[in-house]
């Protein structure tokens, strides 16, 4: 996993997400600013409308540019799902969207630009190839649309297209569990907690988790929000450091494991909040942040 | 691979109803399908 | 920071350039992504190089050292590698002993081992694609055919892997074959060296089955299970395996450990077909003579 490109290139703490985006955001600043004011020295305004651009056309915040992405991240969610496209290409498709606006601002990129190009790359990384007419046309969009950004998409991306994502370690520990756990646990309800988690991961790939954590923590923590006491149980006696022996009492384990038990939980539980505490962006916000970005893009309109 | 890994596959441990399917269709068999290939592939991934 | 002097090739999607990273000096080919003649936007063989290359480093692979856009082409910079295999078995001049092929191909499985540790399929193995570097290391290249292991219930395609070099499970049209089918290929490359030509060139993809059972045998449920479910299976001509006698003859400076080995590769089934794993730890990379140090190789 420490050679992949996810690793290496797509792996943060909070605060180097926190000042990656305020960068990007900065930046988006001050070419706006700049703009805003050539555009005033080049047209000569009344005051009122010279207000309105003050009041109106205002550089967006990256909380703002923040909620913008989960706006938008959420309809290639849903685009890509409509497109019955299997799951693990939807999860590219929202990794890739919201890579490009972690390397790129919303005031440089419209994100409703970004929607289809973004699922479009994300088959094409998946071998699952749809010819980008056929696309177009199931998308309801244009192939121009579609290729325009494409390049930009790559780069922004540091050409990295493989994704480990969470599912296959959400099969793995599937399995694992009925080995350790073996005779402790019913195969029908582990095969319902399967097909929640499963869904509950997509919704976690909505999160910075992605970032902060490893696929398989992602897929832990999401189990633990299933079933807390079966993944506590199946952790313990797993990587715990001591077994019980056949009369009860605890020995030191032989094997020394690569994994010390408190520290992956507590991980685990950091991982469970954030997945937790994605907060959904309602229509009317996401709105009007998209239209004070329209007017800093075009004063004129304003 | 350095490090011991982090699991061992107990094949006949799994009930995998999903794969248990596959593996008795003629086309899976013929094409040389393995399921310790999958499970080798999906608790690679669950434990790197 | 890269230059391109002078250009050595040119495929169907790529330009290949030799240049220079100014910064050190180092040698370097740059492969230059035509991007006007796809018309679904970029090239699914650029996508696949780029994706799988960006994953690997290891000494048998090729290594991507860097990639830029300029002109709105796509271009990789990959290490420089000034020979392929195919060229030094064409080239009758240059004489190579079964230390060298021992060589060639402990090389050549470690870097297909370290493509199927990290599940992802090469399917287009041939001895063109093993570069070989100023000091004599087997590179495995150019995956614009490659592709990470699927799903389970995924649906593969069986027209891959250049056809003299295809598993028998591809030329039925399996949808889910496995790593087995690089294997299969690495063992008909050990043929091609030891024979210095190749060793199954089919004419045609219904040649190629012809070719293939009449060397090694055709298939029977008995030996692969469910092969006879396959179409095109009830047209074949039935060949016997050839015996051990027959191999030996057509392969005569191969020692025992090495007919086993190449038999490991090329088994029909590919259930039974060797893993890189159990091709590497074989007999045949034990028993003497030891493979010749790479920089020692013609």
């Amino acid at each position: 996993y420490r050679h992949s490109s996810q690793y290496r290139f797509w792996s943060f703490s909070k605060e180097h997400l926190r000042e990656k985006r305020d960068m990007t955001n900065k930046l988006a600043v001050e070419t706006i600013e700049k703009d805003l004011f050539d555009f005033k020295a080049l047209n000569d305004l009344t005051p009122e409308e010279l207000n309105a651009l003050d009041t109106k056309a205002v550089p967006l915040t990256t909380e703002e540019e923040l909620k913008l992405i989960d706006f938008y991240a959420k309809k290639v969610q849903v685009i890509s799902q409509h497109l019955n496209l299997p799951t693990e290409i939807i999860a590219t498709s929202i990794s890739f969207f919201r890579k490009f606006f972690l390397e790129n601002s919303v005031m440089q990129f419209d994100p409703k630009n970004l929607v289809h190009t973004t699922v479009f790359l994300a088959c094409k990384a998946e071998n699952y190839f749809i010819s980008v007419d056929s696309f177009a046309k199931k998308a309801k969009s244009t192939r121009e649309s579609i290729l325009k950004y494409e390049f930009k998409l790559l780069e922004s991306l540091k050409f990295t297209l493989l994704i480990h994502h969470p599912y296959k370690p959400l099969h793995g520990f599937f399995l694992d569990i009925q080995n350790i756990l073996h005779g402790k646990v019913d195969l029908n309800y582990m095969g319902q907690i399967y097909d929640r988690t499963k869904k509950k991961i997509t919704q976690a790939l909505l999160t910075d988790a992605v970032y902060l954590y490893t696929p398989p923590q992602i897929t832990l923590a999401v189990l633990l929000i299933e079933d807390e006491p079966l993944i506590t149980k199946y952790l313990e006696l797993k990587f715990a450091d001591n077994d019980n022996d056949d009369n009860g009492n605890e020995v030191k384990r032989k094997k020394k494991n690569s994994i010390d038990l408190t520290v992956l939980l507590s991980v685990i539980k950091e991982c469970k909040d954030v997945i937790e505490n994605l907060q959904t962006v309602s229509t009317e916000d996401a709105r009007k942040i998209a239209a004070k970005n329209y007017f800093c893009q075009n004063p004129k309109a304003l | 691979d350095i490090e011991p890994r982090r699991f061992t596959i107990e094949e006949e441990l799994y009930d995998d109803p999903f794969l248990k399917d596959l593996q008795n269709k003629k086309e899976f068999i013929a094409s040389g399908f393995r399921t310790d290939y999958v499970y080798e592939r999906v608790l690679t991934e669950a434990f790197m | 920071e890269y230059t391109k002097e002078k250009k050595v090739g040119e495929g169907t999607y790529a330009v290949v350039y030799l240049g220079t990273k100014q910064s050190t000096g180092r040698q370097i080919a740059v492969k230059e992504i035509k991007t006007s003649e796809f018309k679904d936007g970029l090239d699914m063989s650029a996508i696949r190089e780029v994706k799988y290359l960006q994953e690997m480093q290891h000494d048998n692979v090729i290594e991507l050292i860097d990639i830029f856009m300029a002109y709105d082409n796509l271009n990789l910079v990959l290490e420089f590698l000034p020979t392929d295999l195919e060229v030094i078995i064409k080239d009758k001049s240059i004489l190579f002993t079964p230390a060298d092929i021992k060589s060639w191909m402990l090389m050549t499985l470690r870097g297909v081992h370290h493509c199927h540790r990290n599940f992802i399929l090469h399917r287009d193995l041939k001895p063109n694609n093993l570069l070989v570097s100023p000091d004599g290391i087997i590179k495995v290249a150019d995956f614009g055919l490659a592709r990470a292991i699927p799903a389970p219930h995924e649906n593969l395609t069986s027209n891959v892997v250049t056809r003299w070099y295809r598993a028998p499970e591809l030329l039925f049209g399996a949808r889910h074959y496995t790593s087995a089918i690089d294997i299969w290929s690495v063992g008909v490359i050990f043929a091609e060296l030891m024979l210095r030509i190749p060793y199954l060139p089919g004419q045609n993809d219904v040649d190629q089955m012809e070719v293939t059972f009449r060397a090694l045998g055709t298939p029977t449920d008995k030996d692969w299970p469910e092969v006879s479910s396959f179409n095109s299976y009830n047209k074949l001509q039935i060949y016997p395996p050839p015996s051990t006698f027959e191999l030996r003859k057509r392969f005569i400076a191969a020692s025992e450990n090495a007919l086993k080995f190449m038999s490991g590769m090329l088994t029909m089934n590919p259930v039974k077909r060797w893993s890189a794993i159990e091709c590497l730890e074989s007999e045949y990379f034990q028993e003497m003579p030891p493979p010749t140090n790479p920089s020692e190789i013609p």
